[in-house]
């Protein structure tokens, strides 16, 4: 189903943020919009990370994939207790 | 936890430990599933004010405000937006949207890593004695990353995210996920941002064994922990008509069984479903197990619910009998109704009895707590074993700590067996895992860190590692209870933890972020791959031959592949490594053992002196190895000693 959505984690290479971006949570918040118009972050990395987690349809995700300045787009992982 | 401290070394030994000054200063994050923070082992009495580099916070929710933690419990998170994104608004009458603990597995953990100590715990008298955390002066901060329907890595990488800024030292997570390559898997890419601030991230196995090739968290900047058992058992033996007995272990208490021998069924008997035998919900008829004691298989259900569902069928008790896939391991439970769980052997016996004999009758006989039992500590069956599947050439697990049947907090919302019908509540439960023995691991690196504040993470993992012990007292091997055969370093890494050697290893195998960087170069990672573990631009050095042999690891994997031997017939392996004096000046001269004549094993130089703190050593082992059958497995040792202290190494050689 091409309009299910799931959850990314999305990496982005902060060294090409252009600099007409002043924070990298708007680069990131540009990149997301530039691919779907409803998708919202779920949440923002500063430390583990440059880059954030959203959920977008498979379109969504390979079309940001091949955005400037993305690394990669991984589909959620679910761990469990040991 | 309860009989751990003594177990270590830790009991007897305080003063060995800088406990009431520089470890009050160490903060642990623990990922779990959160914190029942009215558990007496988070009581902050005698401790000093809240570190002042802590910059957390603890989170408001359901059942839980700020004034749930203290200086004990500093802080509480949670994360759930990636967990309600997949699987809906958290169902607050079934979970808490808050920091608080509905499950027991956290409060378990971060009690184990850091609790106070409290007298007189136990579960149902099981186990009694003071339970204490390994550092029960260090600060302990949860972060809730597990619910009912699992951990999700949007919510782990923010937990850590957060973690990281809030400044802890230590990172204990008792979860996993499979086996990806590091660059996809969020925990080793946490972690690895946690490594360059400092931090040590002390991961479990995984309970996949004892296959091989079933390890999770191996990434080489993550202290990787297996599990072991202690001295202790839980003896609760079955009685059969026929005179004879075997023994098992429980847990339960309650309604004791009538003193004598009652009608005895095997669950696959008592069933029309062709798993009967494993006494799944609905499987058994209740006209053949009213009254009667019902062996049950284990496998493929919770064991505590097998219990369960023979009780709601009628039964008045339960003998839990492992098949092969679980061999002689045994684990306690705190079953709902008589139970007793028996070894393969032991079940094969019972099998065997009912199947022949007419009218069978049994009972089962509670013995209690007991302590010194030997051969301890034994490798647990379930613990994740090697080879390491995405780094071969990296040794895993890192060591082994206790595992099995540890007492620790619980949760006041569910019963010790986990189960939506278990209305028991208890201040502490007994249960097993690497889950259990990553926060002895993570407790114990505090200790350390307290002691030496400004040692690396791989500074203090690699003291862990080189001190840890691999052999009993009487000198025979540490045992696999999957085999009962001496275990290996793919079963115990560098073997079992002990404390106290730890905190004066001598010397070091230290590594930083850069070291790392080379490593994923010498896995041959793009750029891009490297950036999204690392969060830099980082391009490997075209000139520089980057080898995966050469991070400085506190022990060897050795892969030899018989198809690519060099003209003599044998291959040729170098490995550099540098150690670090962190003691007083000595000299150090290598030792090598091995349990193949098919691998030389040569070192230069042999001998290395050390005068002053944190001065640095190379040294190059070369193994020559001849060819031997693919799939054999090999075990080597190289110790360094100044007559005072030894610095060991496993070896692992592995034909391909």
């Amino acid at each position: 189903n091409g309009s299910k959505r799931t959850t990314y984690i999305v990496h982005m290479a902060k060294s090409q943020m252009p600099e007409s971006f002043t924070h990298q949570s708007h680069w990131y918040d540009s990149s997301l919009k530039s691919v779907s118009g409803s998708a919202e972050m779920l949440y923002t990395y500063d430390n583990v990370i440059h880059g954030f987690s959203t959920r977008l349809t498979s379109e969504e995700a390979r079309l940001l994939e091949v955005q400037p300045g993305i690394l990669s787009v991984l589909p959620e992982l679910k761990y469990e207790l040991h | 936890t309860t009989r751990t401290p003594q177990f270590l070394g830790l009991g007897d030994n305080a003063d060995a430990f800088p406990e009431s000054n520089s470890v009050s200063e160490v903060i642990i994050g623990v990922l779990d599933t959160g914190v029942w923070p009215e558990s007496k082992s988070f009581d902050d009495t005698g401790l000093d004010p809240i570190p002042r580099t802590w910059k957390g916070a603890c989170e408001s929710g359901t059942n839980f405000s700020a004034s749930n933690c203290n200086r004990k419990l500093i802080g509480a998170r949670f994360f759930a937006r990636g967990y309600e994104a997949t699987m809906g608004p958290i169902d607050e009458s079934k979970e808490s949207r808050s920091p608080r603990d509905d499950d027991g597995h956290g409060t378990h953990t971060s009690t184990t890593v850091g609790g106070s100590a409290v007298s007189g715990a136990s579960l149902f008298g099981y186990a009694e004695g003071a339970a204490r955390g390994m550092a029960t002066r260090a600060r302990v901060a949860v972060y809730k990353v597990c619910w009912l329907g699992g951990c999700f890595s949007s919510d782990i990488l923010a937990a850590m995210d957060k973690a990281i800024e809030d400044n802890v030292h230590v990172l204990s997570m008792s979860l996993g996920g499979g086996m990806s390559d590091y660059y996809r898997d969020s925990v080793a890419i946490g972690a690895f941002a946690a490594m360059e601030k400092g931090i040590l991230v002390s991961c479990s196995a995984g309970n996949a064994g004892p296959s091989p090739y079933s390890l999770s968290n191996v990434a080489p900047w993550i202290t990787t922990v297996g599990a072991g058992t202690l001295d202790r058992d839980f003896p609760a033996f079955v009685s059969l008509g026929n005179g004879q007995n075997y023994s098992g272990v429980s847990l339960y208490k309650g309604m004791s069984l009538p003193g004598k021998l009652l009608p005895f069924i095997y669950a696959g008997n008592a069933s029309n479903a062709t798993n009967g035998n494993l006494c799944m919900m609905g499987t058994l008829i209740p006209e053949k197990v009213a009254g009667k004691i019902v062996l049950c298989d284990r496998g493929v259900n919770a064991r505590v619910q097998k219990g369960l569902v023979v009780k709601a069928a009628g039964g008045t008790g339960m003998v839990l009998a492992n098949t092969a896939a679980n061999g002689e391991e045994l684990v306690a439970d705190a079953h709902l109704l008589p139970a007793t769980a028996v070894g393969q052997k032991s079940g094969d016996a019972v099998r065997k009895y009912l199947m022949s004999d007419h009218n069978p009758t049994v009972t089962i006989l509670f013995e209690g707590t007991k302590v010194g039992i030997e051969p301890s500590p034994v490798v647990a069956a379930f613990s994740s074993r090697g080879p390491n599947s995405i780094t071969p050439e990296i040794l895993k697990p890192d060591l082994i700590a206790p595992g099995v049947n540890i007492l620790a907090g619980w949760s006041g919302s569910v019963g010790p067996t986990g189960l939506a019908t278990d209305d028991r509540r208890v201040e502490f439960n007994i249960i097993s895992g690497t889950s259990m023995s990553c926060p002895h691991v993570s407790g114990l690196a505090a200790l350390v860190k307290g002691a030496h504040p400004d040692w690396s993470p791989a500074a203090i993992r690699s003291a862990l590692m080189t001190t840890a012990y691999i052999v009993y007292k009487n000198g025979n091997s540490i045992q696999d209870i999957a085999t009962g055969k001496p275990s290996t370093p793919f079963d115990h890494g560098a073997g079992h933890v002990d404390p106290l050697a730890a905190l004066n290893p001598g010397l070091v195998y230290d590594l930083a972020a850069d070291d790392y960087l080379g490593f994923l170069c010498a896995l041959n990672y793009t750029e891009s791959q490297i950036n999204s573990v690392a969060r830099r631009q980082f391009t490997c050095d075209a000139s520089r031959k980057y080898s995966v042999n050469d991070l400085n690891y506190p022990s060897f994997a050795v892969n030899i592949d018989p198809t690519r031997m060099g003209s003599g017939g044998t291959s040729v392996f170098k490995y550099t490594r540098t150690l670090t004096n962190v003691g007083s000046p000595g000299t150090y001269k290598v030792s090598m053992s091995s349990e193949t004549t098919a691998v030389k094993i040569s070192v230069e130089p042999p001998t290395l002196q050390f005068g002053e703190v944190n001065e640095k050593k190379t040294y190059t082992v070369t193994f020559t190895a001849s060819s031997m059958a693919s799939n054999t497995n090999s075990f080597g040792r190289l110790e360094w000693s100044d007559g005072k202290r030894t610095v060991g190494s496993p070896i692992a050689f592995s034909w391909t």
